[in-house]
């Protein structure tokens, strides 16, 4: 463990609490995309199936159950509470999330480091992980606009992001034989998702004006 | 000894 992977993790953890707490709290998820929700949990979903079979530290079983728990509640608060549900923008968040599940899956049987059911389904959450948040960036352009939590949310997710790129590059000088191409190249890919916002999410905070 | 490919990151 390192200090970068560990602010990462932290900033994961804070990035999801914070959209739970705005949930539970407002009892309001406008401006969310319920299908990057469902995209987050089935990322969790498929690469946290070894929590019961291979125990790495009571940190990793801990943060695992923190991220499946955090992801599976967000979505059912929009999908099954009333009163949330009421305020999820239906017509705006229409992105076909689906396609973006089948050619990851496929992807993953294609190019994966060993072929078993595991190791596919670990690396198609790898590349499942690298899209996810498209949904939620499409609907930010469209609603044109974006409360505060919201755009804390994303800019929190990027930062995990970009810690993460600082942990391997730190592991890869610090220790031989690290090299996971597959994790690397997707975690960058994802991370260059986020750029765009970050450039619109800093100039909004240099100008003080709200960002949209 | 954990394996190189040990998935022991989140």
């Amino acid at each position: 463990m390192n200090i970068f992977r560990l602010a990462g993790d932290m900033t994961h953890m804070f990035s999801v609490l914070v959209l739970l707490l705005k949930i539970h709290t407002i009892k309001s998820c406008a401006g969310v995309s319920v299908k990057t929700q469902e995209l987050y949990a089935i990322v969790f979903a498929t690469r946290y199936l070894d929590i019961f079979t291979s125990f790495v530290s009571i940190y990793n079983t801990f943060m695992k159950l923190v991220f499946l728990g955090s992801s599976f509640s967000i979505v059912w608060y929009m999908r099954y509470h009333k009163a949330v549900h009421r305020t999820y923008d239906r017509e705006q968040d229409t992105f076909r999330h689906w396609f973006l599940v089948l050619s990851c899956l496929l992807l993953a049987l294609l190019i994966h480091e060993k072929f078993t059911f595991l190791e596919v389904l670990w690396t198609f959450s790898l590349y499942l992980e690298a899209v996810a948040i498209l949904p939620q960036l499409v609907l930010l352009q469209r609603t044109r606009n974006i409360d505060n939590l919201t755009g804390q949310y994303i800019f929190l997710l990027g930062g995990y992001r970009g810690l993460y790129i600082l942990n391997w590059i730190y592991r890869y000088f610090t220790e031989p034989h690290f090299v996971h191409w597959i994790t690397w190249i997707t975690g960058l890919v994802q991370t260059l998702l986020y750029a765009d916002f970050f450039y619109y999410y800093f100039l909004s905070w240099k100008n003080n004006k709200k960002l949209n | 000894s954990k394996d190189p490919s040990a998935k022991d990151e989140l």
